[in-house]
């Protein structure tokens, strides 16, 4: 899936009366969903690394990504942190120190693999955090 | 265990950009992939006639079932257990075993690495043998619950209207003139056209293999007809190398982690 930036977004300061540093939130539109802090979508196939000799089930799983901004406003749809909702305003205000929120998994889930040993046993397991499940701004 | 994204025909959903791994790249994902699952390498199985015998299709039925309950996030899948134990018997069907898949980490089951059915002279017994390797647990699990799992057909016309006694022990010590010493775990009385397959309890003698491995010599299984004569396992209708590949019998355990692993940086 494709994940296009928006690369003509102004984000030009103007020095402002009264002092404070940086545009004001009001010079910002609501998040485009494009490029919002979002999930995408990803594959993993195990058959496509040749390993459907020795792993009986599943032959792939969807590992999914995180990817986009963290700006302001953060929407509802970014499960944004009550800390992250902070720093994009900081970040407005003093970009040179302090980074915007990261776009990274809030919500992780496991998957249970079927395989073969070199003793022909067969070993079934739960491997955690292999699947992102939601994604947010940190 | 997510399938969601295969169509009907469990092909790739069209939605995915696919593009074709390079060389090095398929490499890298291997080592990555080998890393997280925690293999040194990629293992190589030998399967006999390029098919599944019975203990895999048993574990892709507990595969199956905790994917469904993954994908559903629905808690209490007893109904579920029931379901899919009923096609291995109805004893499996129990609150225990369920609860023992649940609260698993690893299920690992294991293949009889005994070749031949012992069969011994008028004064001795007849008896089965099983041998099986634990020695790829990974340090850290805890064997939690496991069973030696038979499949019995009807017996042979000879016995039919018996009862049998049919006994499972552990090998406690081999000897090279004599009979080897046994402890006796389970006794179980079993009509002679009785079918289906039979489980028996070794967690404690699996946790003893796993703690000692010296002390895995393995087990018999010993049968007996109501008037005390000992007739071999094929007699009793207990499948071995000689029948069909979905019978064989195999041993099953369940693990549960008891320490952390922390995952060595390339």
């Amino acid at each position: 899936s494709t994940n296009k930036r928006n690369k003509n977004r102004n984000r030009a300061t103007q020095p402002q009366e009264g002092g404070s540093r940086g545009p004001s939130p009001a010079d910002y539109n609501s998040s485009d969903h494009n490029t919002a802090c979002r999930r995408h979508e990803l594959y993993v196939s195990f058959r496509e690394l040749g390993w459907q000799d020795w792993i009986i089930a599943p032959e792939g799983y969807a590992a999914n990504y995180c990817g986009g901004e963290c700006v302001f406003p953060l929407n509802a749809h970014m499960n944004a942190t009550n800390h992250a909702i902070v720093q994009t305003l900081v970040h407005l205000m003093n970009p040179e120190n302090v980074p915007k929120p990261c776009c990274a998994a809030t919500k992780l889930h496991a998957i249970s693999v079927l395989y073969f040993d070199d003793n022909s046993n067969v070993i079934l397991k739960k491997y955690k955090n292999m699947v992102v499940r939601a994604c947010g701004c940190h | 265990g997510s399938n969601y994204l295969f169509d009907g025909n469990n092909e790739v959903h069209p939605s995915f950009i696919h593009r074709r791994l390079r060389t090095h790249e398929k490499r890298e994902m291997q080592k990555e992939i080998l890393s997280i699952l925690g293999l040194p390498h990629r293992p190589r199985p030998h399967l006999s006639h390029g098919k599944y015998n019975s203990a895999p299709l048993f574990m892709l039925d507990l595969y199956n079932t905790i994917s469904s309950e993954e994908k559903n996030e629905v808690e209490g899948m007893l109904e579920q257990y029931q379901s899919m134990y009923t096609t291995q018997g109805p004893r499996l069907a129990k609150h225990q075993e369920n609860a023992f898949l649940n609260d698993a980490d690893m299920v690992m089951s294991f293949v009889n690495l005994v070749e031949y059915d012992r069969e011994l002279s008028p004064h001795r017994m007849h008896h089965k043998e099983f041998k099986f390797n634990l020695s790829q647990i990974p340090e850290g699990e805890a064997v939690t619950a496991s069973e030696l799992r038979l499949y019995k057909e009807c017996a042979n016309q000879v016995v039919i209207n018996e009862t049998l006694l049919l006994s499972v022990y552990q090998v406690v010590q081999e000897h090279p003139n004599r009979e080897a010493d046994l402890f006796l775990l389970e006794s179980r009385r079993l009509w002679a056209a009785e079918e289906g397959w039979l489980e028996f309890d070794i967690l404690a003698t699996s946790n003893l293999w796993v703690m000692s491995p010296h002390y895995n010599l393995g087990l018999q299984i010993r049968v007996e007809t109501s008037s005390g004569r000992s007739i071999s396992s094929k007699e009793a209708g207990l499948v071995g190398r000689d029948g069909g590949l979905e019978k064989q019998p195999f041993m099953v355990a369940f693990f549960k982690v008891s320490e952390v692993h922390i995952r060595t940086a390339r």
